[in-house]
């Protein structure tokens, strides 16, 4: 409420100082006026630092070099401020800012350390909920990143803890808990997560419902190779997933990626019902892929992408033939492992 | 963020071997 504080202050100033004369009245909010001026000049200061990192991020996933070394000269200036102003929206910018500029490094161990730092530092006020779920939530791709599953399902529990049944931070901390069953083998878990979903995808924004998409279809290739045993009867269309999901099929160097996998993941599958239909599809496709890895997938940032594109082509190109296709892939595979 | 993409490579090759 910085923003009514300074302005009731500004007006009761005026009132004690030039209509009723009360001196102590007029200095107690000359005070009040000056003190949270300033402070809320410092919190539309940092809120820019803020907003500077945040749109770069939204606009793309690349890194600006310029903007980082900005960032990383603003931290003193801004730790600062979080020791002189006793003020809540200055505190959470500010480390926010501080991981923002980890995640821009990639520094994971970094980002751990910076949400740790914030869960403590609100854990002492009376303000909990929120900053708690923003900064545990931050800690989730981290651990998985790092391979901590144990301290990544313990961050999720204590995410899903906070949050209300259908809600947006309900739904985005399940989306973490398939891809923690997806890295950790725990597939069941990923099952688990995307069920409760289901029932909240005509509610949600476009692409959050697009994103739940791709992933239960990920959910039904693991269903698929057996790897999650379903605890009710589950089927899966993939032509109609394709028309489900037109905001990511554009997105070329983004989330289509996972759209041509599951493509090609799901002919696998049909292959086993019916060979030929199966193979002629992969077949087909096998060209426009070819030109989609050479046309889209050129950054080291979509390295694993362009790598496992390449080997999935292999599989046409080994005439399904699964010697084949491991030997000609194999060399990708490698790279891909020590990517 | 990557896919744990090794193990669907695994499950991909498992799928060809049936």
């Amino acid at each position: 409420f910085l923003d009514l504080i300074v302005l009731c202050a500004k007006k009761l100033k005026y009132h004690y100082g030039a209509i009723v004369g009360d001196r102590k009245q007029y200095r107690t909010y000359c005070e009040l006026f000056e003190r949270y001026n300033e402070m809320m000049v410092i919190s539309d200061r940092v809120e820019g630092y803020y907003l500077d990192i945040a749109f770069e991020f939204a606009q793309s996933k690349s890194i600006n070099e310029e903007l980082l070394e900005k960032s990383k000269k603003r931290i003193p200036e801004v730790e600062a401020y979080i020791r002189e102003y006793d003020n809540y929206w200055i505190h959470m910018l500010g480390f926010n800012i501080f991981g923002l500029v980890k995640q821009m490094e990639s520094d994971y161990r970094g980002l751990l350390e910076v949400c740790q730092q914030a869960i403590e530092h609100f854990g002492n006020g009376s303000v909990k909920r929120g900053p708690l779920f923003n900064f545990t939530y931050k800690q989730i791709p981290c651990f998985l990143q790092l391979e901590m599953y144990s301290e990544a399902r313990q961050a999720i529990h204590t995410c899903l803890r906070l949050t209300l049944e259908g809600t947006y931070n309900w739904i985005i901390t399940l989306e973490y808990q398939v891809m923690y069953g997806f890295h950790s083998g725990d597939f069941q878990a990923a099952y688990e997560a995307i069920k409760p979903i289901r029932g909240y995808l005509d509610k949600m924004d476009p692409a959050t419902r697009e994103q739940c998409l791709i992933l239960d279809a990920y959910v039904h290739f693991f269903i698929g190779t057996g790897d999650i045993i379903p605890t009710q009867p589950e089927v899966f269309r993939p032509a109609r997933f394709m028309n489900e999901v037109p905001i990511f099929s554009k997105d070329k160097a983004g989330h289509h990626i996972n759209i041509l996998i599951l493509q090609i993941l799901h002919s696998l599958l049909k292959r086993r019902t019916q060979p030929t239909l199966a193979e002629n599809e992969i077949t087909t496709r096998r060209s426009a892929l070819e030109m989609y890895v050479s046309r889209h997938l050129r950054g080291e940032y979509l390295k694993w992408a362009r790598l496992f594109l390449r080997m999935l082509i292999q599989i046409p190109a080994g005439y399904f033939n699964p010697v084949n296709v491991r030997m000609k892939a194999a060399k990708d595979a490698e790279l891909l492992k020590n990517a | 963020e990557p896919a744990p993409y090794a193990v669907l490579w695994d499950r991909a090759l498992m799928l060809l071997e049936e």
